[in-house]
């Protein structure tokens, strides 16, 4: 399997909608 | 400084992070705590002159991956001894053996409330702190949790359905015990427990009663001075699961960039408005993992040459604790090639231990660097900033920051 790691996380908003089964990112979710 | 949305041009002076902390908070939705990285200048749990080198930092990612392969390989690597010796053949339930993560978030145990700064980690599920009494515990940041000092705190008992689904096996005067062996053989043993946890500035409105954890008090391995670990995992001990009831099912975070800014850890599923979303996969066979499909990469706003298939075939986790985003080995050599394409014009630098593709800043005032796109299933594409394209250990030595999963047909 692929990981992706948190050098590449970081900085977005990463969501885990965990009720409507999806993942989600944000950019400058941080700021 | 930008130039496009192909290229990054960056200063090479501030390629390194700062060496002191300039806390800058992020914004995010209530219940919301601070993340920091662990061996960054806002971390409190900073240890001058002890944070590992960047080939440790590198090395103990590598155990970490090892041990999601040996987790998502099955069965079949049960006779392994190299995974015999690792502790994998723990029944899944035991704890998921993945090493710590590398962000801290602190957290509020007990009546009253006492803070403890621990990891947090989307690979594991339990979540753990060390107590008194300690058979045997390492230094950590923080004085021990005390059990006798929180007037409500309980130990859970061996007939609890939380006791059963952790399959631990084991018993003691009627209490139930844990353990958690990691992949790099870091462990915590200890009591099952219930208490109070206070999430965020010690509001009652955020608190989770009867929140189960474990309560250390064997604990040895690589988790520096961590008071503990607070696993998001899927399964329904980790902490995101517990609080669903009370903050919606869902959490989010955002890992700060190394030195300047503080991240957050938002429990409930309040997305950005600029959110793009890919479908969560789930497989039975690991269930506590969050899997995701990863279907292309772009270099330099170019799609890179590979078959979504070999990016679909083995799946892809997405993990807090992994440093490096391990690539199939297809996919690797063909982002490698067109990477290193268009860096033509820079010297190449020694290898830092899995990283391959590395650079030579030195005497550069500026750098242009292609960017790197990733592209999920349903057209989601995350547009990585300069620091997640490269992993800047020196200015002599500024590697790509991606690593192949070896050969992919193993």
């Amino acid at each position: 399997i692929g990981i992706l790691g948190n050098m590449q996380q970081k900085t977005f908003a990463v969501v885990y909608d965990v009720a409507n089964q999806k993942i989600g990112f944000g950019a400058k979710g941080c700021s | 400084e930008s130039s496009g949305p192909d290229w990054h041009v960056v200063s090479v002076t501030s390629l390194l992070p700062d060496a002191v902390c300039k806390p800058k908070r992020a914004v995010s939705n209530s219940s919301a705590l601070s993340v920091v990285h662990r061996h960054a200048p806002c971390s409190p749990l900073q240890a001058r002159g002890g944070e590992p080198s960047h080939a440790e930092i590198l090395d103990r990612d590598q155990d970490r991956v090892d041990s999601i392969h040996r987790l998502t390989a099955g069965p079949s690597t049960a006779d392994d001894p190299a995974s015999a010796s690792k502790g994998v053949s723990l029944p899944a339930r035991r704890g998921v053996p993945l090493g710590t993560a590398n962000y801290i978030v602190s957290v509020g145990l007990g009546t009253p409330k006492r803070d403890f700064l621990v990891v947090f980690d989307t690979g594991s599920d339990l979540s753990w702190v060390q107590c008194k009494p300690c058979d045997d515990c390492y230094q950590q940041h923080d004085p021990l949790f005390d059990p006798s000092q929180s007037t409500t705190y309980s130990a859970v008992p061996c007939g609890a359905p939380e006791c059963r689904r952790l399959d631990s096996g084991s018993c003691s005067s009627g209490k139930c015990r844990y353990e958690v062996v990691y992949g790099d053989m870091s462990q915590t043993d200890g009591n099952l427990a219930r208490d109070t946890l206070t999430l965020g500035p010690s509001s009652s409105s955020d608190q989770l009663q009867g929140f189960v954890f474990g309560c250390g008090d064997d604990d040895t391995g690589l988790f520096g001075k961590a008071d503990g670990l607070f696993g998001l995992g899927r399964d329904k001990v980790s902490l995101a699961s517990q609080a669903a009831a009370k903050y919606g099912t869902g959490f989010s975070y955002c890992l700060p960039s190394s030195s300047s800014a503080e991240g957050y850890l938002s429990l409930g599923s309040a997305a950005p408005p600029n959110a793009q979303f890919t479908a969560m996969v789930t497989r039975s066979d690991t269930p506590s993992f969050y899997y995701l499909n990863l279907v292309g990469i772009k270099v330099a706003g170019r799609t890179v040459r590979v078959s979504p298939a070999v990016f679909r075939t083995p799946g892809t986790v997405i993990d807090s604790g992994t440093v490096i985003t391990r690539l199939p080995s297809r996919a690797y050599s063909a982002l490698r090639s067109s990477f290193a394409g268009l860096m033509r014009r820079y010297k190449r630098a020694p290898a830092l231990s899995i990283l391959d593709t590395c650079y030579d800043f030195t005497g550069r005032a500026k750098v242009r660097i292609p960017s790197v796109a990733l592209l999920f299933d349903g057209g989601a594409t995350l547009n990585l900033g300069f620091g997640g394209v490269l992993y800047v250990a020196k200015k002599s030595q500024a590697c790509l920051a991606f690593a192949s999963n070896g050969d992919d047909t193993s």
